[in-house]
């Protein structure tokens, strides 16, 4: 059982891989069935980040949320900063292309402040450039300008030219 | 993105050319 679980994840992240974002979540369903069984929370929380991808490309972009919400739960949970600042940053593109700024921001500083703190500075980058956009949507120019200069400064100092 | 901005989603599209190769692997 514990196999068919491994193999389910493999097969849902080839499917993923091939552009099936359908058959993926059927498989990560079935991944994450077996990691409750079995209570693996790091394959449960996997399969809530791969089942969150694959709603993204599939336009649910509400279902994707809520997979990532659960994702965010766990990780804090399992006090994986990492995975929290990655999952905020997928909370805030989401809640971008649900058009819910307010929401997008508030996850794109919650990143921010997880990427300073692991000393993350494309993160910290990727982080000022989204709210610099995401200020903008809203019409609150200075946090925009704000957010765009720290953006360029941390560019400049990666040496990301583009 | 149709009623959106390119300006405003540039960070999203690049979000998303990134997740389109990214799994979480057994």
């Amino acid at each position: 059982r514990a196999a068919q679980g491994r193999a389910y994840g493999n097969l849902g992240n080839t499917h993923y891989l091939l552009g099936n974002f359908q058959n993926a979540v059927v498989s990560h369903e079935q991944r994450l069935l077996i990691a409750k069984e079995f209570g693996d929370r790091s394959a449960e929380r996997r399969a809530y980040s791969n089942l969150g991808n694959a709603f993204i490309f599939l336009g649910e972009f509400e279902m994707a949320a809520e997979y990532y919400k659960r994702t965010l739960q766990l990780a804090r949970q399992l006090k994986d900063r990492a995975v929290e600042a990655q999952s905020c940053y997928s909370l805030g593109n989401t809640y971008t292309l649900l058009q819910d700024f307010e929401k997008a921001i508030d996850y794109h500083l919650k990143h921010l402040v997880i990427a300073k703190e692991l000393s993350d500075r494309v993160g910290e980058g990727r982080a000022c450039w989204s709210l610099g956009n995401a200020y903008t949507a809203l019409g609150n120019h200075d946090q925009a300008v704000h957010f765009a200069e720290r953006h360029l400064e941390i560019s400049r100092e990666l040496g990301d030219r583009n | 993105f149709h009623r959106m901005n390119l300006m405003q989603v540039d960070s999203v599209q690049r979000w998303m050319d990134d997740l389109m190769v990214m799994t979480e692997c057994e």
